[in-house]
Protein backbone atom coordinates (compact mmCIF):
# COMPACT_ATOMS: atom_id res chain seq x y z
CA UNK A 1 0.00 0.00 0.00
CA UNK A 2 1.19 3.26 -0.84
CA UNK A 3 -0.10 6.63 0.15
CA UNK A 4 0.93 10.19 0.07
CA UNK A 5 -0.42 13.66 0.44
CA UNK A 6 0.46 16.89 -0.72
CA UNK A 7 -1.04 20.19 0.34
CA UNK A 8 -0.94 21.74 -3.02
CA UNK A 9 -1.59 19.47 -6.16
CA UNK A 10 -0.42 22.44 -8.02
CA UNK A 11 3.12 21.40 -7.48
CA UNK A 12 3.12 17.92 -8.50
CA UNK A 13 1.32 19.13 -11.90
CA UNK A 14 4.04 21.79 -12.01
CA UNK A 15 6.46 19.11 -12.11
CA UNK A 16 4.94 17.01 -14.17
CA UNK A 17 4.34 20.17 -16.56
CA UNK A 18 8.17 20.77 -16.49
CA UNK A 19 9.37 17.28 -17.45
CA UNK A 20 6.74 15.71 -19.81
CA UNK A 21 7.73 17.46 -23.19
CA UNK A 22 11.92 15.14 -21.81
CA UNK A 23 10.19 12.13 -20.83
CA UNK A 24 6.83 10.62 -21.85
CA UNK A 25 6.75 7.75 -20.09
CA UNK A 26 8.57 6.95 -16.63
CA UNK A 27 8.74 5.16 -13.22
CA UNK A 28 8.14 6.42 -10.37
CA UNK A 29 10.29 4.40 -7.52
CA UNK A 30 8.23 4.75 -4.30
CA UNK A 31 10.04 3.54 -0.68
CA UNK A 32 10.26 4.81 3.12
CA UNK A 33 12.23 7.53 1.75
CA UNK A 34 10.00 9.39 -0.52
CA UNK A 35 9.02 9.02 -4.42
CA UNK A 36 12.08 9.24 -7.11
CA UNK A 37 12.44 9.60 -10.81
CA UNK A 38 14.82 9.13 -12.68
CA UNK A 39 14.51 9.03 -17.25
CA UNK A 40 16.70 9.87 -20.14
CA UNK A 41 14.69 11.29 -23.18
CA UNK A 42 14.59 9.03 -25.93
CA UNK A 43 17.91 10.74 -27.50
CA UNK A 44 19.60 9.89 -24.51
CA UNK A 45 21.07 13.14 -24.66
CA UNK A 46 19.46 14.50 -21.50
CA UNK A 47 18.31 12.98 -17.95
CA UNK A 48 15.60 13.99 -15.35
CA UNK A 49 16.21 13.09 -11.90
CA UNK A 50 12.73 13.77 -9.92
CA UNK A 51 13.29 13.41 -5.61
CA UNK A 52 10.69 13.86 -3.46
CA UNK A 53 11.33 13.36 0.18
CA UNK A 54 8.65 11.46 2.17
CA UNK A 55 9.07 14.33 5.28
CA UNK A 56 8.05 17.13 2.51
CA UNK A 57 4.41 15.29 2.43
CA UNK A 58 1.84 15.94 4.75
CA UNK A 59 1.30 12.00 5.06
CA UNK A 60 3.79 9.48 3.26
CA UNK A 61 2.87 5.51 3.96
CA UNK A 62 4.60 3.29 1.99
CA UNK A 63 4.86 -0.54 3.15
CA UNK A 64 7.52 -1.71 0.98
CA UNK A 65 9.64 -0.20 -2.20
CA UNK A 66 6.90 0.21 -5.32
CA UNK A 67 7.43 0.73 -8.64
CA UNK A 68 4.73 3.08 -10.73
CA UNK A 69 5.25 3.35 -14.33
CA UNK A 70 3.34 6.24 -15.70
CA UNK A 71 2.31 8.20 -19.10
CA UNK A 72 3.25 11.25 -17.72
CA UNK A 73 1.12 13.34 -20.48
CA UNK A 74 -1.74 10.89 -18.94
CA UNK A 75 -0.74 12.10 -15.31
CA UNK A 76 -0.57 15.76 -16.54
CA UNK A 77 -4.50 15.02 -17.88
CA UNK A 78 -5.54 14.40 -14.91
CA UNK A 79 -3.39 17.31 -12.61
CA UNK A 80 -4.56 19.62 -14.37
CA UNK A 81 -8.11 18.80 -13.48
CA UNK A 82 -7.48 20.01 -9.71
CA UNK A 83 -8.07 23.11 -8.29
CA UNK A 84 -5.73 25.62 -7.80
CA UNK A 85 -5.21 25.51 -3.85
CA UNK A 86 -6.43 21.89 -4.00
CA UNK A 87 -4.38 19.35 -1.74
CA UNK A 88 -3.54 16.01 -3.42
CA UNK A 89 -3.80 12.65 -2.11
CA UNK A 90 -1.95 9.63 -4.13
CA UNK A 91 -2.92 6.32 -3.30
CA UNK A 92 -1.93 2.59 -5.13
CA UNK A 93 -1.46 -0.90 -4.45
CA UNK A 94 0.19 -3.70 -6.04
CA UNK A 95 -3.01 -5.52 -6.07
CA UNK A 96 -4.39 -3.54 -9.44
CA UNK A 97 -2.46 -1.41 -11.91
CA UNK A 98 -3.56 1.91 -10.61
CA UNK A 99 -2.99 4.91 -8.77
CA UNK A 100 -5.65 7.01 -7.59
CA UNK A 101 -5.48 11.08 -7.48
CA UNK A 102 -7.62 12.54 -4.86
CA UNK A 103 -7.97 16.32 -5.42
CA UNK A 104 -9.98 17.88 -1.96
CA UNK A 105 -10.86 21.85 -2.15
CA UNK A 106 -9.70 23.68 0.50
CA UNK A 107 -13.14 24.06 2.01
CA UNK A 108 -13.41 19.90 1.73
CA UNK A 109 -16.81 20.59 -0.23
CA UNK A 110 -15.69 18.86 -3.06
CA UNK A 111 -13.62 15.49 -3.69
CA UNK A 112 -12.57 14.37 -6.76
CA UNK A 113 -11.24 10.78 -7.73
CA UNK A 114 -9.11 9.98 -10.51
CA UNK A 115 -7.61 6.86 -11.30
CA UNK A 116 -4.99 6.37 -13.84
CA UNK A 117 -3.98 3.07 -15.39
CA UNK A 118 -0.15 2.33 -14.84
CA UNK A 119 2.08 0.56 -17.26
CA UNK A 120 4.91 -1.76 -17.13
CA UNK A 121 8.01 0.76 -18.51
CA UNK A 122 11.46 -0.83 -19.50
CA UNK A 123 14.10 1.85 -18.57
CA UNK A 124 17.80 1.68 -18.02
CA UNK A 125 19.09 3.63 -15.47
CA UNK A 126 22.19 5.39 -15.17
CA UNK A 127 24.43 5.53 -12.34
CA UNK A 128 25.07 9.25 -11.72
CA UNK A 129 28.56 9.71 -9.46
CA UNK A 130 28.57 12.13 -6.60
CA UNK A 131 31.13 14.03 -8.45
CA UNK A 132 32.69 17.42 -7.30
CA UNK A 133 32.30 20.01 -10.44
CA UNK A 134 34.83 22.41 -11.31
CA UNK A 135 32.41 25.52 -11.30
CA UNK A 136 29.15 25.63 -9.53
CA UNK A 137 26.82 28.94 -10.42
CA UNK A 138 23.32 29.87 -8.68
CA UNK A 139 21.59 32.41 -10.76
CA UNK A 140 18.13 33.60 -10.72
CA UNK A 141 16.24 30.76 -12.53
CA UNK A 142 14.27 33.77 -14.39
CA UNK A 143 17.50 35.26 -15.22
CA UNK A 144 18.47 31.64 -16.64
CA UNK A 145 15.40 31.35 -18.70
CA UNK A 146 15.79 35.05 -20.43
CA UNK A 147 19.51 34.07 -21.17
CA UNK A 148 18.96 30.22 -22.88
CA UNK A 149 15.40 31.65 -24.41
CA UNK A 150 17.38 34.90 -26.16
CA UNK A 151 20.38 33.38 -27.19
CA UNK A 152 18.03 29.79 -28.61
CA UNK A 153 16.67 33.12 -30.98
CA UNK A 154 20.11 33.50 -32.03
CA UNK A 155 21.92 29.92 -32.41
CA UNK A 156 21.51 26.59 -31.48
CA UNK A 157 23.91 25.56 -29.33
CA UNK A 158 25.32 28.02 -26.34
CA UNK A 159 29.07 27.64 -24.97
CA UNK A 160 29.28 28.31 -21.51
CA UNK A 161 32.42 29.85 -20.09
CA UNK A 162 32.80 29.99 -16.14
CA UNK A 163 35.96 32.16 -14.64
CA UNK A 164 36.48 33.35 -11.54
CA UNK A 165 34.81 36.84 -12.27
CA UNK A 166 31.97 35.91 -14.43
CA UNK A 167 30.35 33.24 -16.25
CA UNK A 168 29.20 33.64 -20.18
CA UNK A 169 26.93 32.53 -22.35
CA UNK A 170 27.60 32.42 -25.79
CA UNK A 171 25.67 31.78 -29.36
CA UNK A 172 26.22 32.08 -32.70
CA UNK A 173 23.81 31.38 -35.78
CA UNK A 174 23.37 32.66 -39.19
CA UNK A 175 22.04 36.46 -38.07
CA UNK A 176 25.22 37.00 -36.02
CA UNK A 177 26.18 36.55 -32.64
CA UNK A 178 25.43 37.02 -29.31
CA UNK A 179 26.98 36.61 -25.49
CA UNK A 180 25.64 37.27 -21.97
CA UNK A 181 28.29 37.66 -19.55
CA UNK A 182 27.13 37.65 -15.86
CA UNK A 183 28.88 38.56 -12.94
CA UNK A 184 28.69 37.67 -9.56
CA UNK A 185 25.94 39.54 -7.15
CA UNK A 186 25.79 38.53 -3.68
CA UNK A 187 24.40 41.93 -2.45
CA UNK A 188 21.23 41.75 -2.77
CA UNK A 189 17.41 42.26 -0.69
CA UNK A 190 16.81 38.98 -1.82
CA UNK A 191 18.98 35.40 -1.48
CA UNK A 192 17.25 33.97 -4.25
CA UNK A 193 18.53 37.23 -6.58
CA UNK A 194 22.10 36.51 -6.22
CA UNK A 195 23.91 35.32 -8.64
CA UNK A 196 27.04 33.10 -6.82
CA UNK A 197 30.19 31.74 -8.64
CA UNK A 198 32.17 28.91 -7.24
CA UNK A 199 34.85 28.18 -9.46
CA UNK A 200 37.76 26.07 -8.40
CA UNK A 201 38.98 25.72 -11.79
CA UNK A 202 37.58 27.75 -15.31
CA UNK A 203 35.13 25.67 -17.73
CA UNK A 204 34.23 26.10 -21.11
CA UNK A 205 31.59 23.84 -22.56
CA UNK A 206 28.94 23.57 -25.59
CA UNK A 207 25.57 22.78 -25.16
CA UNK A 208 22.32 22.36 -27.26
CA UNK A 209 20.41 25.11 -26.97
CA UNK A 210 16.96 23.79 -27.21
CA UNK A 211 17.24 20.99 -24.67
CA UNK A 212 18.29 24.24 -22.14
CA UNK A 213 15.08 25.87 -22.96
CA UNK A 214 13.73 22.63 -22.39
CA UNK A 215 14.95 22.29 -18.58
CA UNK A 216 13.68 26.05 -17.80
CA UNK A 217 10.03 25.12 -18.35
CA UNK A 218 10.98 24.36 -14.46
CA UNK A 219 11.56 27.83 -13.46
CA UNK A 220 8.26 28.44 -11.98
CA UNK A 221 9.24 25.73 -9.34
CA UNK A 222 11.98 27.60 -7.82
CA UNK A 223 13.02 31.32 -7.87
CA UNK A 224 16.73 29.92 -8.13
CA UNK A 225 18.97 27.86 -10.36
CA UNK A 226 22.02 26.16 -9.87
CA UNK A 227 24.29 25.25 -13.08
CA UNK A 228 27.11 22.28 -12.43
CA UNK A 229 29.99 22.37 -14.69
CA UNK A 230 32.97 20.36 -15.53
CA UNK A 231 34.91 19.90 -18.82
CA UNK A 232 33.96 17.45 -20.60
CA UNK A 233 31.16 16.01 -18.08
CA UNK A 234 27.31 16.10 -18.68
CA UNK A 235 25.97 19.81 -16.76
CA UNK A 236 23.56 19.24 -13.76
CA UNK A 237 20.61 22.18 -13.51
CA UNK A 238 18.89 22.33 -10.63
CA UNK A 239 15.67 23.47 -8.91
CA UNK A 240 15.40 22.99 -5.39
CA UNK A 241 11.53 22.52 -4.41
CA UNK A 242 11.05 24.02 -1.01
CA UNK A 243 10.99 21.82 2.08
CA UNK A 244 10.33 18.59 -0.41
CA UNK A 245 13.23 18.11 -2.56
CA UNK A 246 14.53 18.59 -6.14
CA UNK A 247 14.49 18.08 -9.97
CA UNK A 248 17.18 17.84 -11.40
CA UNK A 249 18.26 17.75 -15.17
CA UNK A 250 21.27 16.39 -16.91
CA UNK A 251 22.71 17.34 -19.99
CA UNK A 252 25.55 15.45 -22.13
CA UNK A 253 27.74 17.83 -23.83
CA UNK A 254 28.69 18.41 -27.67
CA UNK A 255 32.03 17.30 -28.03
CA UNK A 256 34.66 18.43 -30.35
CA UNK A 257 35.27 15.48 -33.10
CA UNK B 1 32.70 20.24 -35.59
CA UNK B 2 31.30 18.94 -32.66
CA UNK B 3 28.71 16.01 -31.82
CA UNK B 4 26.14 15.78 -29.74
CA UNK B 5 27.54 13.42 -26.66
CA UNK B 6 25.04 10.68 -25.10
CA UNK B 7 24.65 10.48 -21.63
CA UNK B 8 26.04 6.73 -21.51
CA UNK B 9 29.33 7.79 -22.46
CA UNK B 10 29.69 9.82 -19.17
CA UNK B 11 27.49 7.24 -16.86
CA UNK B 12 27.70 4.10 -15.90
CA UNK B 13 24.58 1.53 -15.73
CA UNK B 14 22.98 1.90 -12.00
Amino acid sequence: MFEAQMAQAALLKQIIESIRELITEATFEVSGTGMMLQAMDSSHVSLVALNLRSDGFQLFRADRPFSMGMNLNHMAKMLKCAGKDDTLTMRADEANDLVTFLFESPGNERLAEFELKLMDITSENLGIPDAEYSATVSMPSAEFQRIVKDLGSIGDTVEITVTKDDVRFAASGDIGNATIKCRQLLDTEKPEDRTLIEMVEPVNLTFALRYLINFSKATSLAPSVTIKLSTEMPVVVEYKLSDIGYVRFYLAPKIED
Amino acid sequence: KATQGRLESFFGPS
